[in-house]
């Protein structure tokens, strides 16, 4: 469980703002983290103390719960649209890292386990 | 049709009608097989539904939806990614060859589905991180779903009574030829699979029994398809073959005794 990382990135995050808009951001940003360490946190204190702290702070400072989220350290405008797809475009920007599996940090340098399933012929 | 679980099992199901394959907290598939041969037990996949749930600040909604002779190059919205939002771009259908090979893939998920069309029906493929198969919604109860715990035990069709059933039929006394109703002897389909697939492990069976119960040389290839999305995108290379004895010994063992 790292819940524990989510909560330093989003305190680091906020530290040094004190727009209103931008500590949304953030918290949206914290909401996604939190989320996607669900599975391996279930059960853990921390966890959900985070998950209802953010509804609160989603409350007391009006924040909606969909807009941008760009990650804490890299705030990077979004990427213009691209070309028509082709197959030799893969390396193209997925945009924040939450969007890209392998890169999402709570899972570290970890490589996940992948499974496989196939359903043909008659 | 012929599946392969997330846990490497393989089976040959009826399944007739609409199945789900996969239900989680990020996609849904769902498959519609038909008779092959009116009033046959055999049925193939002839309808696909990928739905990819909202995701985040990356993916709006997005549904798949393909058909016999309607295999799309864009999401039912006519869309080739996820939409409007930042990370948009993470999911996206790539058309390999028009109207026969499609492959969408999900990076927010670490996913990748591959559709085709061989002959007349749909094949389905998918490579899907384990935590991504296992996240499953509260109280959904996941027995059904096929690509998880493979077909119900009353759906399913194993290859051993068949072939005894095929090689009874060509036994001394049953005809010259020994040809099954289809045109397909247990040998002659035997040498049109190995064609293809020169190792006779289960997507070899599976493609002799396709011939032997349908007579269509289509499932030839689709079973060769199959085996070549499964090299794509397994990650062990040492599974890529199945055998029998690998294939029913986890789950039909304790049923067969």
């Amino acid at each position: 469980c790292k819940i524990l990382r989510c909560n330093s990135e989003f305190w680091a995050s906020t530290s040094s703002s004190g727009q209103e808009e931008e500590f949304c951001t953030a918290l949206r940003a914290y909401n996604g983290c939190v989320r996607r360490t669900a599975r391996t946190c279930r059960g853990d204190l921390a966890y959900h103390s985070a998950q209802h702290g953010i509804e609160d702070l989603m409350s007391q400072h009006n924040c909606s719960k969909e807009g941008p989220t760009s990650p804490p350290r890299a705030r990077t405008p979004p990427p213009p649209l691209p070309p028509p797809l082709q197959p030799d475009t893969q390396e193209r920007s997925d945009g924040p890292e939450a969007c890209h599996y392998e890169r999402s940090p709570p899972r570290g340098a970890a490589q996940p386990n992948y499974t496989h399933c196939g359903f043909f012929g008659d | 049709p012929h599946l392969r679980t997330f846990g490497d099992d393989f089976q040959t199901c009826k399944v007739e009608g609409a199945w789900p394959l996969i239900h989680n907290r990020y996609l849904s598939v769902q498959v519609t097989n038909t008779p092959v041969v009116p009033g046959s037990l055999a049925t193939a996949p002839s309808k696909l539904t990928i739905i990819f749930k909202n995701f985040q600040e990356c993916v709006d909604q997005k549904m798949y939806h393909a058909e016999t002779d309607e295999l799309p190059s864009a999401f039912a919205d006519g869309s080739k990614n996820g939409g409007e939002r930042h990370g948009a771009n993470a999911l996206r259908v790539v058309e390999q060859v028009p109207g026969q090979h499609v492959v969408i893939q999900a990076r927010y998920i670490g996913t990748t589905v591959v559709v085709r069309q061989v002959g007349r029906y749909l094949t389905f493929a998918v490579r899907m991180p384990e935590e991504v198969v296992n996240s499953v919604e509260e109280g959904d109860d996941q027995d059904l779903y096929l690509c998880l715990h493979g077909c119900p035990a009353n759906q399913r069709i194993h290859f051993r009574d068949f072939r005894a059933r095929a090689a009874e039929a060509q036994g001394p006394g049953r005809g010259r030829s020994g040809a099954g109703a289809h045109g397909f002897t247990y040998q002659s389909a035997r040498a049109k699979c190995k064609e293809r697939l020169p190792v006779e492990d289960l997507y070899f069976q599976s493609c002799v029994f396709d011939l032997l119960s349908s007579g269509d040389i289509n499932f030839t290839m689709a079973a060769y398809y199959a085996f070549e999305d499964v090299k794509m995108l397994h990650s062990n290379s040492k599974m890529y073959h199945l055998f029998e004895k690998d294939a029913f010994k986890s789950r039909a063992a304790p049923r067969d005794g």
